[in-house]
C-alpha cells in the first residue's frame, strides 16, 4: 500500500476513456477494461461503472510521449503505462504508452494483463516484490483465460477494501480434482460430443469418454491431459475434410489438428460470426452431406458454411420451428451413421435432417456401455 | 565525437533506470566521487538487486541488465507516495 493507505471511499467508482489505442477496436478496448475492474469488484465491496462525465474518478488514455504528467513514455518497450495512487484530481488515472503494440493474445502488451496491473495502483496498491504477483513491476505474459486475481494481491486490495460478502468461496486451482462423472448415471447431460477420426468423444466437465470402435471400449481422460489450455467443452465438431477439430468454450473457440492447437487460437465468438450478444455456443455440428455445420445459442441455431467460411444468411432460426422434433434447447449435438443426434438434459433426438424429422428418443448414458 | 563503448552504455541505462523506478532525487553518475545530493549508484543498484530477487552485488551483472531491459510498470518501485 501507499504511505497513509489511500483509497476510494465510495461504494462506485466511475471511469472514462478519453483516448483510444487504434490497435483494438473500441468495443474490445471497452470490454478488456471492463474486465481488468471485474477482476476488483469481484473479491471487494466496490463497482466500477463507465461514465462520459468529464468528473469521472479514474481517466483512462492511450498517449505517447510527453502527455502532461511529466512522466512521458519512451517509445515501444520500456514502460508500457502507469497509474496514480487514489485521489482527486489525476488520482486513479492511468495512461497507457500508444507507442506499445495493444493485444489481447500473448503478442505485444496483453491490455488486460497491464490494466489490471495498473488499476491495481488505482486502487492502492504498490508494487509487489512477490513475482507471481500481478503487482510484479515487469510485464509477463501469462494465460488471461479464467484469470484471476494471485493471493498476493488480492490479500493486498482486501485489507484495503475488505472482502465482498456475496463471493462465492475461491475456486480449487485445479478445477478437475473433483469426482469424474459417473458415466452410466441415468441423468448424465453431456457438455458436447463430437467424432474426431471415426471415434466418439463425449466431454462432460473437465472429462471426456472416449468411444472407439466394438472392440476398443470406453476410456476416460482429463481434457486438459489431451488439449491443454482447455478446461471444459461447451461445443464442438471436426471438419474432416480439414482434419482438424473446433472447441468451443466461453466466448472463444479453438481449432486443433491432433492434439496442436493452430497458430492464430484462440479466437472470439465475433470472429466466427457471431453477434457480440452471443457469448457461449451450446452446441454444435457438422453435417457432413451439405458441408455445414449447425451452431445452437439458446433457443435457436446458426447454420455455418465451410466452404465459405462464413455464416449463411436467413440465421438465427428457431430451434423448435426449423428442426420439429428437436424441442427448444440442444445441449450437444453429432453425428454418427449418417444420422443427426440432439441431446437436451439427459436425453436425446436421432434425427434425420433432410426430412426434418425425429426417428427416436434415446438416454444419453446409453451410448457409454451401460 | 568517439562512440561510447557497450560498457558506458549500460551504465548510463543503468543509471537512468535507477533514477527512475528507485529513488525520489535521482541517482549520481557510477564514476562520481564528488559528492552529491543525489542517491549513490552502487546502494541504489543494490536496493534494485534486492528488490527483484538477484544476488546483491553491487555490479551491473548480466541477471541485473536483463531485468532492467524488461518491459514493465513506469511506477517507481520504491516510492510510497501519499
Amino acid at each position: 500500500h501507499f504511505d497513509g493507505r489511500p483509497k476510494w471511499n465510495k461504494a462506485v467508482v466511475t471511469y472514462r476513456i478519453t483516448d483510444y489505442t487504434p490497435d483494438m477496436s473500441q468495443r474490445d478496448i471497452n470490454s478488456t477494461i471492463a474486465k481488468a475492474f471485474k477482476l476488483y469488484s469481484d473479491i471487494i465491496p466496490l463497482d466500477f461503472q463507465q461514465s462520459d462525465s468529464e468528473t469521472a474518478d479514474i481517466m483512462i488514455k492511450f498517449k505517447s510521449g510527453d502527455h502532461g504528467d511529466f512522466a512521458p513514455f519512451d517509445g515501444q518497450n520500456g514502460v508500457l503505462a502507469h497509474a496514480f495512487s487514489p485521489g482527486e484530481g489525476n488520482g486513479g488515472d492511468a495512461h497507457f504508452d500508444e507507442d506499445e503494440n495493444w493485444t489481447l493474445t500473448s503478442e505485444g502488451a496483453n491490455l488486460f494483463l497491464v490494466a489490471a496491473h495498473e488499476f491495481g495502483h488505482a486502487l492502492g496498491l504498490v508494487h509487489s516484490q512477490d513475482e507471481t504477483a500481478l503487482m510484479f513491476p515487469t510485464y509477463k505474459y501469462v494465460n488471461t483465460d479464467r484469470y484471476t486475481l494471485p493471493d498476493d494481491d488480492r490479500e493486498g486490495v482486501q485489507a484495503l477494501y475488505g472482502v465482498r460478502s456475496d463471493i462465492l468461496p475461491k475456486p480449487q486451482p485445479e478445477a478437475t480434482s473433483e469426482p469424474p462423472p459417473d458415466r452410466c448415471n441415468r441423468d448424465l447431460v453431456f457438455d458436447a460430443v463430437t467424432t474426431i477420426g471415426g471415434k466418439l468423444f463425449f466431454f462432460k466437465d473437465g472429462y471426456f469418454w472416449r468411444k472407439g470402435g466394438r472392440w476398443e471400449g470406453i476410456t476416460r481422460h482429463k481434457i486438459q491431459s489431451v488439449w491443454p489450455g482447455i478446461h471444459k467443452v461447451d461445443a464442438a465438431y471436426e471438419n474432416k475434410n480439414r482434419n482438424t477439430v473446433i472447441f468451443f468454450e466461453g466466448n472463444q473457440y479453438w481449432q486443433f489438428r491432433g492434439k496442436t492447437v493452430l497458430p492464430g487460437y484462440p479466437k472470439r465468438l465475433s470472429d466466427f460470426g457471431f453477434p457480440s450478444s452471443v457469448t457461449k455456443v451450446d452446441a454444435a455440428v457438422h453435417v457432413s452431406t451439405i458441408s455445414k455445420t449447425l451452431l445452437f445459442v439458446n433457443n435457436k441455431y446458426w447454420s455455418y458454411n465451410e466452404g465459405r467460411r462464413r455464416m449463411d444468411r436467413g440465421y438465427p432460426k428457431f430451434i423448435h420451428r426449423h428442426l420439429p422434433g428437436v424441442g427448444h434447447r440442444v445441449d450437444a449435438a453429432f453425428e454418427n451413421r449418417g444420422h443427426l443426434y440432439f441431446s437436451s438434459g439427459s436425453r436425446q433426438t436421432e434425427y434425420h435432417y433432410q426430412r426434418r424429422r425425429a426417428l427416436h428418443t434415446l438416454m444419453n448414458y446409453l451410448w457409454l456401455g451401460c | 565525437m568517439p562512440t561510447s563503448s557497450p560498457r558506458q552504455e549500460n551504465l548510463s541505462k543503468a543509471q537512468n533506470y535507477l533514477s527512475q523506478f528507485f529513488s525520489e532525487v535521482g541517482v549520481a553518475s557510477p564514476s562520481s566521487v564528488v559528492r552529491s545530493s543525489l542517491d549513490s549508484f552502487n546502494d541504489t543498484l543494490k536496493k534494485m538487486q534486492e528488490f527483484f530477487g538477484l544476488e546483491v552485488t553491487g555490479q551491473l551483472d548480466s541477471n541485473t541488465l536483463e531485468v532492467m531491459a524488461r518491459p514493465r510498470c513506469g511506477f517507481n518501485d520504491m516510492a510510497r507516495y501519499g
